[in-house]
């Protein structure tokens, strides 16, 4: 039962997996589950899909722990998806939202890379595809979407934590999301959430000039950011990729808003400054319930302001 | 699996656009295999970098050589590791 699940734990792949039948099964008049593809070692990706009904309707996608490593993005994603379900019906604003829209999550954007770091190695971040002629594994999942795929800010060592992988979307992970997204071709907001250093960014990333609706996009972001801080104080800083972090090529927000997907945000969710990936199980509702409030501020506009 | 044991995640508060450069010059040494978590993008930010146990002397004697100020962040990965691993052993223990 999703009631006896901890959701202040961190999960191995195969237990969130069992948790999202129960949760369907719980939800069966919200929530469904799609399989949108294979990893590159043949693991389901699974998509939860919250939904009143209707086909291809204004939709948000928001995409969880592509680096693997970043254990509380899979678990916040877990949290947030009981969320949504449990508070559909009770909670006006999203039960007006889901009346109007879809939400998809993909709790575990990368399966392979996550088993990985419950099995071999727990500072893995990239996916477990061959490199011809090298013995590393991997891509960076986040190096590897068309948009100013290969440029600066990602490698072209197949070594390196940065590499972008043979060519845009040789990652079947990233393909495997692009093709849904394309086909359905009515997404109208794109949140990817990464930890930590806590941020809440917009494009672009590959190149650090401003996005067209940059303006808009930072007034959101700095609107849902006050309203992530007000529950524990947590301090965010906003920004484009570029301009906050570094230039990065490659990433996941920067081909969405390219391709017309004008919300699009990633999450670089919390720290305590002391134990980087290594975030404390008891941070991870903490960190959930803060993030949840960004999250449907942004969800809430994106309701409010169509295009 | 690979073990952690002595590896140690060193935090720099970056003071000037020379240290950062510095810094720079210390992610471009694959020999050390440095694992940036937090990259030296600007002096705004810190740096975090898991240093491996093998090359932890030889990365603190560079930042002191170049007066770089740091920090332990995290003194031994491992035993985070393993806290975290019988924590999750427990929850998953507690559940059946």
């Amino acid at each position: 039962s999703t009631r006896s699940f901890n959701f202040g734990a961190y999960h191995r792949l195969e237990t969130i997996y069992s948790w999202m039948d129960t949760f369907v099964a719980q939800h069966s008049n919200l929530v469904t589950k799609l399989d949108i593809g294979r990893s590159y070692e043949n693991r389901p990706m699974y998509v939860l899909k919250f939904s009143t009904g209707g086909t291809k309707r204004p939709a948000i996608w928001i995409d969880l722990g592509i680096h693997s490593r970043e254990w509380v993005s899979q678990a916040t994603g877990v949290w947030t998806a009981n969320k949504i379900a449990t508070d559909y019906g009770t909670d006006a604003s999203l039960t007006s939202l889901l009346n109007t829209m879809d939400i998809y999550m993909l709790i575990v954007a990368n399966p392979d890379g996550y088993v990985v770091t419950h099995t071999n190695n727990r500072m893995w971040r990239k996916t477990r595809s061959k490199n011809s002629g090298y013995a590393c594994l991997g891509v960076d999942p986040n190096r590897n979407w068309n948009a100013g795929f290969g440029g600066p800010g990602a490698s072209s060592y197949p070594c390196s934590e940065s590499y972008h992988g043979p060519s845009a979307h040789s990652e079947i992970e990233v393909k495997n999301m692009v093709n849904l997204i394309q086909s359905h071709g009515n997404f109208k907001s794109f949140i990817s959430v990464h930890s930590y250093s806590q941020l809440l960014m917009y494009p672009y990333g590959y190149t650090c000039r401003g996005a067209p609706h940059q303006a808009e996009l930072d007034s959101v972001a700095k609107a849902a950011v006050q309203k992530l801080s007000s529950l524990y104080g947590t301090s965010y800083k906003v920004g484009s990729i570029c301009n906050i972090i570094y230039q990065a090529s490659g990433g996941s927000i920067d081909w969405s808003y390219d391709a017309g997907i004008k919300y699009s945000f990633a999450f670089e969710l919390r720290d305590t400054g002391r134990y980087g990936f290594i975030l404390p199980a008891d941070q991870i509702i903490p960190t959930a319930s803060e993030t949840w409030l960004a999250l449907k501020h942004i969800m809430e506009y994106v309701r409010d302001h169509p295009y | 699996e690979k073990s952690f044991t002595g590896d140690q995640v060193v935090r720099v508060d970056v003071q000037s656009e020379e240290q950062l450069k510095l810094l720079q010059v210390l992610e471009s040494e694959e020999k050390w295999n440095l694992d940036f978590w937090l990259h030296p993008v600007s002096t705004e930010l810190p740096v975090d970098v898991l240093v491996p146990h093998t090359h932890l002397a030889a990365v603190k004697e560079y930042l002191q050589a170049h007066n770089i100020p740091f920090t332990v962040m995290i003194d031994n990965l491992q035993e985070l590791l393993d806290q975290e691993k019988a924590e999750m052993k427990e929850n998953h223990l507690r559940e059946h």
